[in-house]
């Protein structure tokens, strides 16, 4: 899979999706 | 013969068996098992690995006992409502989770040996409507569950003593939570499936909901059975008993699916269905590691490498039971597969 078809990837999802979430 | 019906067949391109039998259980009661797992039980530092078996209205307990043999030792006898399935929770001795009800879960209770009044008792841990339990590390229970319109999803950690030590909520989907699974590689992630067909991910030390994400329509009914993260994308393998033919990939019994949990967008990775010439629609399984087992609509018991995306074993319907229940031990590489009559087969897969 690549990223034009993904997105941009991140390898630290999960702390850029916790620090956006609501708390 | 019964040596033939025990016997996994040959499947084109392996040249050698790779499920092989070790030992078989019958409860002499001859009642019907409507789960079975394993569990670690033991005293005074040592420990060994038993096999418990459930009939709606009993769970037993068997130990090893050489060569290839299995003594009950003891039965918990449940009340007016049927036993539903084992929950397997990991990091625990002494300790087996079940959960009780007629169509959905009513009740989770732990059955465990009291060393301070040397009895076997069991103790209540939740009721309510639950939809979902799965067994988390550090002897954790997960659930789902619907009180009035209100979701709860709600984490309880187990002691040994049968007592529940600490109960947390993570923040609710909209949907009904169906399913779990923990996501290797990430320590606090958790992953959900949902009725309407989306993967949701939280954050297990803050119970932050992070993100939803939408599997598709082609796979209706999807229920996760492992995730895992690599290279910035999050891996989760799923299992689609409403899963319609294509003559692409036949009837797949699991799917990997690779999301961005960034973007939300995801692609198929991987699909395991049935080599040719066999049939069977996917009835229930689990799924271990890269291992993939499932019972069929066929009575047969099919094994899949998920690495290499293809099936590797294939316990065939016996001519006077089918398979019934499959799973994967707690240690090692066993498998514990249960008949229509009540027996269940451990087999070695290499």
């Amino acid at each position: 899979c690549s990223d034009s078809d993904l997105g941009p990837i991140s390898l630290d999802w999960f702390e850029e999706l916790s620090s956006e979430a609501p708390p | 013969t019964e040596a033939e019906q025990l016997t996994p067949v040959l499947l084109d391109g392996l040249r050698e068996e790779n499920l092989q039998f070790i030992s078989k259980l019958k409860d002499s009661s001859g009642s019907c098992a409507v789960d079975v797992s394993s569990v670690w039980w033991g005293a005074a530092g040592y420990r060994e690995l038993c096999v418990v078996t459930a009939c709606e209205s009993s769970v037993s307990l068997w130990k090893p006992q050489a060569p290839d043999h299995w003594e009950k030792v003891y039965t918990w006898q449940l009340g007016e409502i049927p036993v539903i399935q084992i929950i397997p929770v990991p990091d625990t001795c002494n300790l087996v989770c079940i959960a009780l009800g007629n169509l959905e879960i009513g009740e989770i209770r732990l059955l465990l040996y009291s060393s301070e009044n040397d009895s076997f008792k069991q103790s209540l841990v939740k009721s309510g409507n639950i939809k979902a339990v799965l067994g988390l590390r550090d002897g954790k229970l997960i659930s789902s569950s619907r009180a009035m319109q209100e979701q709860q999803v709600e984490i309880v950690s187990l002691s040994e003593t049968g007592r529940c030590k600490d109960r947390q909520t993570l923040m609710p989907p909209e949907e009904t939570v169906l399913a779990f699974a923990e996501v290797e590689g990430v320590r606090d992630a958790l992953v959900g499936t949902t009725a309407v067909n989306s993967v949701v991910v939280w954050n297990l030390k803050t119970g932050q909901l992070l993100k939803k994400m939408h599997i598709g329509y082609s796979y209706p009914a999807s229920i996760c059975h492992r995730a895992y993260s690599d290279s910035g994308l999050l891996f989760v393998v799923l299992s689609h008993p409403h899963a319609k033919e294509s003559e692409l990939c036949g009837n797949p019994a699991f799917r990997v699916i690779a999301f961005n949990p960034k973007t939300a967008r995801s692609t198929g990775v991987m699909f395991s269905s049935l080599p040719p010439g066999h049939t069977g629609r996917y009835l229930e399984g689990e799924v271990k590691d890269a291992w993939a087992a499932a019972v069929l609509t066929s009575g047969a018991i099919a094994v899949w490498d998920l690495l290499l995306g293809c099936c590797t074993a294939l316990l065939p319907p016996g001519s006077d039971s089918r398979w019934t229940l499959v799973r994967w031990s707690a240690a090692g590489a066993g498998l514990l597969a249960g008949r229509a009559d009540g027996s269940v087969c451990v087999y070695r897969y290499a």
